[in-house]
């Protein structure tokens, strides 16, 4: 048996309304030491995964591993009309595996909502360790996520592909499109130390501009964002949520290859 | 020019 228990204003919530526009659906693995998230998005260019501790949750338990394909779209849709400092319990049983529970409860504990959401079939995916996968690549950002936003910002101004590439000591996202092309450096600054770019290997990467937007639009929930990148590779874009949590968010993108 | 690939051209479908 399943249950977790959040309130409507958790980080988790709003990171769940953060990747809707990339994903409706997600694969929801369950144990007793945590909730991991995994999505596609339908044209598979974009993977997703969220891992957040039991501990994050106002209350957690689960006896036994589960998983099922949660059609997350549905559930933030009515969870958006709870009162915002309601409470949001989850729950799953194993004598009926079809469905799961969200209620949720006024803050004065007189009214309470319940909801059954049917589970979904879903694919699932192998996706190799991410830490070992992370430790393989040519280049990584550290960066504020707020200059990773305003960057995104800047690039969808052109409507087309971004390369992201390694130059002397940062690195380059250059943007062409139908009205003109645009070009932003990001240099290791000398003194800054919320900023760290290191280069093992010369990298270039393109990629799709929308999905870096889908991103930017998640790591708003972040101080920090990192960027990965490797010569033919998935970009990994990694950040923790919230301050003082271990609950961590990871995109990974595919690029764009030689037809 | 190029195309897109997708996720599962890195990552072995389970």
């Amino acid at each position: 048996m399943l249950e977790l228990k959040l309130v409507k204003e958790s980080l988790f919530l709003n990171v769940l309304e953060a990747i809707l526009d990339l994903v409706a659906v997600a694969s929801v693995s369950c144990s007793s030491t945590g909730l991991k998230l995994q999505a596609m998005d339908a044209k598979g260019v974009a993977f997703i995964s969220l891992l957040i501790p039991a501990k994050e949750f106002q209350f957690y338990h689960c006896d036994k591993d589960l998983s099922m394909g949660i059609a997350i779209g549905d559930m933030v849709e009515a969870i958006r009309s709870a009162d915002k400092d309601g409470t949001i319990t989850i729950k799953a049983s194993d004598e009926n595996f079809r469905n799961i529970t969200v209620s949720i409860e006024s803050p004065e504990c007189n009214e309470t909502t319940s909801f059954s959401l049917l589970l979904v079939t879903l694919k699932r995916f192998c996706i190799p360790e991410l830490q070992g996968l992370l430790k393989k690549y040519d280049a990584c950002v550290q960066m504020p996520s707020v200059d990773f936003m305003r960057i995104c910002k800047y690039l969808s101004n052109v409507d087309g592909d971004v390369d992201i590439s390694t130059i002397d000591k940062g690195i380059r996202f250059f943007a062409l499109g139908k009205c003109g092309c645009l070009n932003v450096k990001y240099m290791q600054p000398e003194k800054a130390t919320d900023i760290d770019i290191s280069v093992q290997a010369p990298v270039s990467l393109t990629l799709d501009l929308k999905y870096m937007n889908s991103f930017a639009k998640v790591s708003a929930l972040s101080n920090q964002v990192k960027l990965c990148l490797s010569k033919g590779q998935p970009l990994v874009v990694q950040c923790k949520i919230g301050q003082k949590t271990k609950s961590r968010i990871i995109y990974l993108l595919a690029p764009k290859i030689k037809g | 020019g190029r195309k897109q690939s997708t996720i599962t051209n890195f990552f072995v479908r389970a």
